[in-house]
């Protein structure tokens, strides 16, 4: 374990805490009379998260964590594990399920055929892979998915009007979390021989570089102080 | 035999 992936997993683990914080925020407005304005603003306005992302993510954490009860690693990696698991399908859940929080999900907006997604991740798993095996290859197919899954949450983002600050921080903090596995990868190839993982290398940059125009938008909104906004 | 290289990232 290095530094730089320590402060990849908490980032990715902050990105999921934003996202359960804003669920959370949905659930409890609803309870309140309604004449709270912060209430009137998540319930009306669509709460910019993308189900279609949501539940990519959920099949990218059921498809690489095969391992969890097999390969045991460390205690923080199982715990890790099953955090991601666990809140990934709950998130699932309650934008499905749960009464209040479906209601802030926008599925008009949402239209991302994200089974176009997955086919071909698999198709290619199939093709590029470590080890020819069933778990080496679903796990292959986490690591394309995982690397595309963001393009639905992206488009919707470009779709809503105005982005909120913790829909625009859970895509930030998903983003960052990449870039820091990266420089990870580069600790680990200098310090660790034959330490080479071509596949999850270019999985890993391929995904960063999607979130480099939304990087862009957030840091100039960031520094004009200004209202998030994606152009269409 | 070594076991086959588990993934140790997340």
């Amino acid at each position: 374990m290095n530094i730089f992936r320590l402060a990849g997993d908490m980032t990715h683990l902050m990105s999921v805490l934003v996202l359960l914080l804003k669920i959370h925020t949905i659930k409890s407005c609803a309870g309140k009379s309604y004449p709270c304005s912060l209430c009137f603003i998540l319930l009306e306005s669509s709460s910019g998260i993308s189900l279609k992302t949501q539940e990519l993510y959920a099949l990218v954490f059921a498809t690489r964590y095969l391992d969890i009860f097999t390969d045991f690693i460390s205690v923080y990696n199982t715990i890790m594990k099953l955090i991601f698991l666990g809140s990934s399908f709950s998130i699932v859940w309650y934008i499905r399920r749960h009464k209040i929080v479906r209601r802030s999900y926008d599925k008009d907006q949402d239209t991302f055929r994200h089974f176009f997604l997955v086919l071909p991740c698999l198709l290619l798993a199939l093709i590029i892979n470590e080890k020819f095996t069933f778990k080496e290859v679903l796990w292959t197919f986490s690591l394309y998915l995982e690397a595309v899954a963001i393009l639905p949450q992206l488009i919707l983002l470009q779709r809503t009007r105005n982005i909120d600050n913790l829909t625009g921080q859970y895509v930030f903090l998903l983003g960052a979390y990449r870039a820091l596995y990266i420089l990870n990868w580069i600790y680990r190839y200098f310090t660790e021989p034959h330490y080479v993982h071509w596949i999850t290398w270019i999985s890993g940059l391929v995904q960063t570089l999607l979130y480099a125009d939304f990087f862009y938008y957030y840091f100039s909104s960031l520094k004009n102080n200004v209202k998030l906004k994606l152009p269409a | 035999i070594e076991d086959e290289a588990a993934h140790d990232e997340l």
